[in-house]
């Protein structure tokens, strides 16, 4: 299972949080408008939390994060 | 499998409630409005509960939650 | 498997019932309206009722509960 | 593999045969109208009887169980 | 696998036959008119039968059984 | 894997034929007009044959066995 | 994996080959016209062979064997 | 995974080709006008060959072989 | 997984192409016109390469090789 | 799993990040303009990162990057 | 999972990248005009690249590769 993540503006962040009893963030990754991320479910990352104006490909549809 | 939350307003919460033999809340994430959340079903979450407005995308379709 | 339930009111339980060779309540969770929960069957989960008025949502299709 | 059960009166019963060379009821789960329960089927049970108006979703699609 | 299978008239009867070298009726059970039946085949049931005036919902479609 | 059989005239007979080796007829079993047997393939039976009138559900469609 | 056979008239047969490293055949069935056989690949038989004219209910469609 | 050839003339063949490091011809089958194969792959058939003129039906459609 | 070929012209070359650290050609396989070929993708073959013209039916489609 | 990508333009890249407990680049693959690329998820490769305008298909769509 | 690859001029290369902690390629199949090629993910390649004019068919549709 994957997501994808198109920033629609500088400085979104894609924030890995941990799998297992405890939830902490382990990775922070900095998007510039136009990158494209493709993000994996992992033995480490059990959730997602995406900030910043950008759309969020998933099995559900696509989500626009963001303020308008 | 995992859902995906969108927040509508600042506050919204998305806790996850342990899985086993007793049921209790291990972890509470804050969102603010816009920010976008996707999360498993793990061995340690068998359960989620989301108050406040927010969009809600599952396999079952696209429910809105909070008080209109 | 999950399904998903939003509650119409203040009051809604969701039970959880043992599996096994005995059926029994072994955790219920009250929703406030709006109230969105998403539960999981599970190993100590085999069956689940739903009591007040809630949307609940299947893969059978969404199912209104509660007294009209 | 589960099934959906919305009671359409008081004192819908759902019962629950064993698996195994013997066929038996193990459970009788009784169910108030609009009641909605979720039931599996598992290594316990291999069969289910619904007694009294309600509606059954299955993945064959909805029957209404019950006398008109 | 499972079936569905809604008593149309009193007496239906839905006979499971023993999976193995030797096929013999190990169970009958009786329907009243209207109620439902949910049965799976499983280790000692590899074949069903059913009598009397009856809706049976199988994955080929749903079949009326009985003479009409 | 199940087929479904409803005999359209009393005298219909499925039967199930050996797996392995050998092919040979292990049993036969006898409908009357309307009733509905519905049969899997198992260890014993890796072939059937229907004589007589019935309708022949099978994932390949709807087949009509007999003389018109 | 099963295919299903109807003959359209009498002296139809199917033929099970054998697998391994030689083919050849180990099993005729002889059928009468409107008889119905659902025949499954197995250990033993790894293709088959269909003479005279019959439907032949494949999951690539239905195919008519025999001369015209 | 099964292919099934109606051979549309007297003479058509189909040849099975060896699994393996080399790829040789096992076994070659003739077919007269109006007579059916249904074929698997399996340990000892990597590839298969049809002459003459034929259809040919796969899980990617059916193909005409031969010359027209 | 498995692809059909049917040779357009005489002379139709289906190559087969190792797996492992080396890519080198194992088989090659003349086709006159008209003849079909099914091949799949084995422990000894990772890959394949189609000489002149013919269609190529895959699971993306059908694809007409060769210099028009 | 595998997503394509099409470069739009010279000079875009593809990263790769690592799996496990750290995140960080292990690969940086560059490409001109009309060039195509395959890319799957695997033991090394947890998440992908796309700079520059390029088409990427995933299994959610097809999504531009890039500046416009 | 595989890719089909149809040369539209001569020289059009499909190079295999490696498998692991390196990404490197390990091997170039040169295709002459009109020719098809069709390839798999395998234990040793993770990652392809298309240089020059062709059709790549893929499960998220067809690319056409190379500058127009
Ligand atoms: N190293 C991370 C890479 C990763 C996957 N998905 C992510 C989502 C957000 C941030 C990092 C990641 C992991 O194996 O899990
Ligand atoms: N550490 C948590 C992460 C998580 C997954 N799903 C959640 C839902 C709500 C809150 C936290 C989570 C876990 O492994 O389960
Ligand atoms: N601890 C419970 C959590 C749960 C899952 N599904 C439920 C349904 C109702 C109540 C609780 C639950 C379990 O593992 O099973
Ligand atoms: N304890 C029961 C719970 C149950 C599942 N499905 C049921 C249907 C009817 C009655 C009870 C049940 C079991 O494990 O099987
Ligand atoms: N005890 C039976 C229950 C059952 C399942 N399917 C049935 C059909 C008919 C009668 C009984 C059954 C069994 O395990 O098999
Ligand atoms: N005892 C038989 C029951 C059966 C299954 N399918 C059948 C078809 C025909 C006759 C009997 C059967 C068996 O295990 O195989
Ligand atoms: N005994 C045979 C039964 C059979 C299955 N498919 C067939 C097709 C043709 C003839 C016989 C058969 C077997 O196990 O394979
Ligand atoms: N004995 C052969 C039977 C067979 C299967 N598919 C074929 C195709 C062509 C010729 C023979 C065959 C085998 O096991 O493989
Ligand atoms: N012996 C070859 C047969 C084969 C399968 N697919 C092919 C494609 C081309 C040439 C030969 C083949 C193998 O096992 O792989
Ligand atoms: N060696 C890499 C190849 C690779 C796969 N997907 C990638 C994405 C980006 C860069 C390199 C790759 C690996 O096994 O993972
Ligand atoms: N020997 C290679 C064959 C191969 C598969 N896919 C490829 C793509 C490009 C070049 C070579 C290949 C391997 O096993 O992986």
């Amino acid at each position: 299972d994957y997501i994808a993540i198109r920033a629609l503006e500088d400085g979104v962040t894609i924030i890995g949080l941990t799998r297992g009893q405890d939830t902490k963030f382990h990775h922070s990754e900095k998007l510039d408008q136009g990158e494209v991320m493709i993000v994996q479910f992992t033995e480490h990352t059990a959730a997602m939390k995406i900030r910043g104006r950008a759309e969020v490909y998933t099995k559900h549809g696509m989500i626009v994060s963001g303020k308008k």
